[in-house]
């Protein structure tokens, strides 16, 4: 599978519906202090499944709806989008037939998440799934936030060691 | 489960001592599981020996070299687990130019073996300009974020004017 | 000596305060010293409200914005406790180019007021061409640190060509 | 008191003699990773009283002194002077009346350190009062070195208050 696109609606700082082309190769992301580029890590960590509000800078879930500004109105609903390219088929069943996969998480205040895969309505632990195959995830050594690489130097071994275990 | 863990730490291990002379341009490096009774000394530690200087424990290193040297072991992890995405915020703060244009190209080499897709956020310059494309992020409007495509001859310019 | 820590964290956050407005240009941000029985709460708290954006503890900032708030804190405590001598090593590695000018624009004010001087270590461009001279350390010969001294011409290519 | 002259000899990567111009405004150091400018930091730090050697990446004070190269034996010694300027005599008694202050210390093998102010052996609590009293000193705020920022953003609140504290 290939990722190809990341869509945000409402997820932090980007209230309004922003597309980022994932392109083959290295896609640069760059700007001034606190626009908003760490945010774009968290949405796709978030839409992978990210259970634990701690990893994204928020004390709980809703934290990453838009809050509003002076000028605009908090909302009251965020939902993130990715979509996968399938032509290899290399996707885990049940989604392996289809040649593109949109996953998609919405949470709405006090309604908690809902994640759907290609329109369906899928349970958390079948998102989760679909990405363990791809070696993805929320806790992948694939995304690396913002002082992880600080945190590998700083820690203690026994904590070094925990983050082994959890990438493998 | 303890048994994977031996297994998985035998993989980043190898290739971690790999990937280290690589960033480094020689030198070598290896991690070691320490059994102690002192729960602050047992766990995982990583040794490490830059090109023409002794082996140290990663604490005793310069800051950038811890930071090229945990880079390492990021990789090794992600070589270890492939996928399809990698995404790295802001890896290269502490790093030079000559250590940037490494790690710029050990991923151009990840790209072409595996046809890993990449997401890097960064401050800096030379990071900039190896990007296949890249995209801003701004803040017109207080507190909205936007995104928008840097096309290739503004890309230039950018990586002139953003000053890291 | 709790009366003396109460003074000095009066002092300290009445700078604080001030230096917050002066490098974000706006917003604001007080220090708090909590009290509670959970030992991980109790302690020095800080606040901060970047311009147009709402009051957070520090760890729900940016990476930059929460760099440039501790920067604010570094400053308060040495204005609190001056000093003949400031030194400051990379300080600014996660500050983009407009943060950098700023923070740079305070130690040429801090300069000015009392003639402290300053020794500062850095990889950032900008950083470079705002210093009023600067030195190089080279390892030529590997393991081995030499000074150099870098002359204002070649201070600004060198700002040109270190891409950080 | 002003600080004009930083010399090294023997300290950590300085093996060869070394003297730093400390001029009036802002010096900047620069140079590729590894070159030995924290280093610098840490010379000053150390001839200023540092008596912990955790704090300079050492695990035994005799860490600083400088440890041979494949072409460079070890050498048994290492040394760092500091020279201030106290034309306006705002130095602390007994050495107001100096019109320029060297502090010098120095470390042999086995043989502990060994402090001078104007070629005269002192103690080590002799150096932290002349320091302590131009409110520079080993632990004082004006030395931010590499890390430190990090650790005022992520430490407990009890140990940012400790760092407070420290500073006053
Ligand atoms: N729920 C939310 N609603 C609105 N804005 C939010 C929300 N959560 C976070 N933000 C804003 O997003 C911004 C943080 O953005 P982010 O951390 O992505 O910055 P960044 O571009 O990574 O900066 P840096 O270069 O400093 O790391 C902050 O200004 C914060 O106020
Ligand atoms: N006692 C010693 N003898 C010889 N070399 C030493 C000694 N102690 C440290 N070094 C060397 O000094 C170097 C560290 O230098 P330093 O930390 O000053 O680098 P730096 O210029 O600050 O780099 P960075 O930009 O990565 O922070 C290391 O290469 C280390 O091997
Ligand atoms: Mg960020
Ligand atoms: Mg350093």
């Amino acid at each position: 599978v290939t990722f190809t696109k990341l869509k945000l609606y409402g997820f932090k700082s980007f209230v309004d519906k922003t597309e980022l082309e994932i392109g083959a190769g290295l896609n640069g992301i760059v700007g001034p202090n606190g626009c908003g580029k760490s945010n774009l890590v968290e949405a796709l960590r978030w839409v992978m499944g990210e259970k634990s509000a701690k990893n994204m800078r928020g004390s709980g879930m809703e934290d990453v709806i838009f809050a509003g500004t002076s000028k605009r109105p908090a909302r009251n609903m965020a939902e993130v989008t990715v979509i996968m390219d399938n032509n290899d088929q290399s996707a885990p069943a049940p989604f392996n037939t289809a040649t593109e996969i949109e996953i998609n998480r919405r949470i709405e205040k006090d309604k908690g998440s809902q994640y759907r895969v290609n329109g369906k309505a899928v349970r958390a632990r079948d998102v989760n799934l679909l990405f363990a195959d791809t070696m993805t995830g929320a806790n992948s050594p694939a995304l690396v936030s913002q002082g992880r690489i600080t945190e590998i130097i700083m820690t203690k071994p026994a904590d070094r060691r925990k983050i082994l275990e959890d990438s493998a | 489960a303890k048994e994977r863990l031996a297994i998985a730490f035998t993989r980043v291990d190898g290739h971690f001592q790999k990937l280290f002379a690589t960033l480094f341009e020689g030198g070598r490096a290896y991690l070691e599981m320490l059994e102690s009774d002192d729960p602050l000394e047992a766990g995982l530690e990583i040794y490490a020996q830059p090109p023409g200087k002794s082996l140290q424990k990663l604490s005793l290193l310069s800051g950038g070299e811890q930071t090229l040297t945990a880079t390492a072991l990021i990789f090794a992890m992600f070589m270890t687990n492939p996928s399809p995405i990698c995404v790295l915020d802001e890896i290269d703060a502490p790093l030079d130019d000559a250590n940037v244009d490494r790690v710029c190209s050990l991923m151009e080499k990840i790209v072409s073996e595996t046809e890993t897709r990449f997401i890097v956020i960064t401050h800096h310059r030379m990071t900039m300009a190896r990007m296949d494309r890249l995209y801003g992020v701004t803040m017109g409007e207080r507190g909205v974020s936007q995104l928008v495509s840097v096309d290739m001859a503004l890309q230039e310019e950018m990586a002139l004017n953003e000053s890291a």
